[in-house]
């Protein structure tokens, strides 16, 4: 039996909006440690990955470990279905074929119960080694998905630069070409309109803009991005989950033939 | 010419 109870359903929501155009099919980890995601998109040059801790449910069973395969639009058209203040219950019968979305309206006049197939999906896992990196980028999500989208309008490719003087968006294309320098700020009244940089190495990364505005879907979930860098490595990408865990989104760069 | 390498020639396939 698996049952997970998240009050704050609005979470999950935008969890589904920041995944299902990335990826198609997934297979959704159930443990006793949580909720879990790791897939890639079609071309396997991008990976996201999800944690949801168990602590962070207002209830969390699972008296086996679980892989649920799921077609994520029809989940996200399902999950579309309750409210931004609904409490969302997830449950799996062990041995059954279906997974239920159950939504309660927040004066539970109104309780809404969604069933859907499973799926098998064979996806090859990655172990993704926890690695120090040469520059940490921490800013406004806002912001950063600010730049992606207009940068998008110059050309297809990102070209990230981290110096001591900041972070550097460089794109180029028919029309011309483009520079955006964001410097470290950290004198800001809210902190989550900081820009910090940690740089142990400057570092120059190319990228693929599409991915990047996939990437920034996930936006609404959180304040502040986290884009973590190394020569020659995907970049990271990473949204927390308000107390319960993470998106992270891992992106191989473009490299020079 | 730049090409994107899969993300398993980076990160090992548990």
């Amino acid at each position: 039996m698996f049952e997970l109870r998240l009050v704050q359903g609005s979470l999950l929501k935008k969890v589904l909006e920041s995944i299902k155009d990335l990826v198609n099919d997934a297979n959704f980890d159930c443990s006793s440690t949580g909720f879990s995601l790791q897939a890639m998109d079609s071309s396997h040059v991008a990976l996201v990955a999800l944690l949801l801790r168990s602590e962070g449910f207002e209830h969390y069973r699972c008296d086996r470990n679980l892989t649920m395969g799921m077609n994520l639009a029809n989940m996200a058209k399902m999950l579309k279905c309750a409210g931004n203040d609904d409490i969302i219950t997830i449950k799996a019968d062990d041995g059954t074929d279906t997974v239920t979305f159950m939504f309660e309206s927040p004066s539970q006049d109104k309780i809404s119960d969604f069933e859907m197939k499973l799926m098998d999906i064979d996806s090859e896992h990655l172990g993704i080694p926890e690695a120090e990196y040469e520059a940490i980028i921490r800013m406004p999500s806002a912001e950063f998905a600010r730049i992606c989208r207009d940068l998008s309008s110059i050309g297809d490719t990102v070209v990230i630069s981290v110096t001591k003087e900041g972070v550097r968006f460089s794109a180029r294309g028919d029309i011309g070409a483009a520079n955006i320098v964001c410097r470290q700020n950290a004198t800001v009244d809210k902190p989550e309109d900081a820009t910090i940089i940690e740089m142990q190495e400057p570092v120059t990364l190319t990228f693929a803009l599409r991915y990047m505005n996939s990437f920034t879907k996930a936006t609404p979930l959180a304040e502040q991005v986290t884009i973590s860098m190394s020569s020659d490595l995907p970049v990271v990408v990473e949204y927390k989950v308000a107390g319960m865990g993470y998106i992270r989104y891992y992106l191989a760069p473009k490299i020079e033939e | 010419k730049r090409t994107q390498f899969p993300l398993k020639l980076y990160f090992v396939v548990t």
